[in-house]
């Protein structure tokens, strides 16, 4: 759970 | 734990990344990896002893006083004369605030070394999740408890790093770590997969919670790795069977919080 959590959030700033 | 218990928790966190998360973790693996985490997840144990890393040593453990049952952050991680967080609880918040602050931008004025993050963070996630690393400090974490494993004279924190791990193999898996590292994945995805959920969050939605990581491993050292393994003691059948369901459950806990 912690990398998915550390290398999602890449992922919401490119959509934000 | 020893080369084997890292070697499960970082395989069973591969089986549970993200496409996201392991396409970032292919990137920051060494080449020497060959694109397998579980690889190198015993790399920090190798370097422990290195000149250049010898100030990661205390990073392996907590240091609990003796008889206390629980974790305490501030008392038991925080050196407030050096302000350091030098346990394995404050090892791990730094290691995922260092891959967190590269995520989130390149910050040209922090220049971490991003793979020695993911290793140590990846090691000391699985070294949290084995009860006697959150152990006491009298005893050194069991290391001063000289017991025999059977025949064997060995000590109470090797039985957990290694032996409880290498008779299990024996007794149970045909000496093959994949086979008993299928049978913990059948267990996540049968037995545990409600607990599953609640493994892998923390309260405020925060990345990790090594706190509470720590806090079930001091309860567990208490209630079952300290418990009749006094010095001198021969564990045998007894203590290793009913030892055994304890620290493949910690090795799954710790894989799926890792991932």
């Amino acid at each position: 759970a912690i990398l998915n959590h550390i290398f999602a959030s890449k992922t919401r700033i490119a959509q934000a | 734990w020893g080369k084997e218990g890292h070697y499960v928790t970082c395989k069973i966190a591969q089986g549970y990344l993200s496409e996201d998360a392991l396409f970032a973790v292919k990137q920051l693996l060494p080449d020497s990896a060959e694109g397998d985490l579980a690889a190198v997840c015993s790399w920090a144990d190798e370097v422990r002893f290195n000149y250049h890393y010898r100030w990661s040593s205390a990073l392996h453990y907590v240091d609990t006083p003796d008889f206390k049952c629980n974790y305490e952050y501030c008392r038991d991680c925080h050196d407030s004369s050096k302000h350091k967080h030098r346990c394995v609880t404050g090892g791990i918040y730094n290691y995922t605030m260092q891959l967190k602050t590269a995520e989130a931008g390149p910050s040209s004025e922090l220049n971490y070394n991003l793979t020695e993050a993911l290793l140590f963070l990846s090691h000391f996630v699985g070294d949290v999740h084995q009860p006697l690393h959150v152990g006491f400090l009298g005893d050194l974490g069991g290391n001063s408890i000289t017991v025999r494993w059977y025949r064997r004279k060995t000590n109470l924190h090797h039985v957990w790093d290694t032996m409880i791990i290498q008779s299990a193999l024996k007794t149970f898996y045909d000496s093959n770590l994949s086979i008993m590292i299928q049978a913990i994945q059948r267990n996540i995805t049968d037995n545990w997969s409600n607990d599953v959920s609640i493994w892998e969050h923390c309260a405020h939605n925060s990345t990790a919670c090594p706190d509470r990581y720590a806090s079930e491993s001091i309860s567990l050292a208490c209630k079952f790795a300290y418990k009749n393994a006094t010095p001198g003691s021969t564990l045998e059948d007894g203590y290793f069977l009913s030892r055994l369901p304890i620290v493949e459950k910690r090795l799954a806990q710790g894989g799926v919080r890792l991932a």
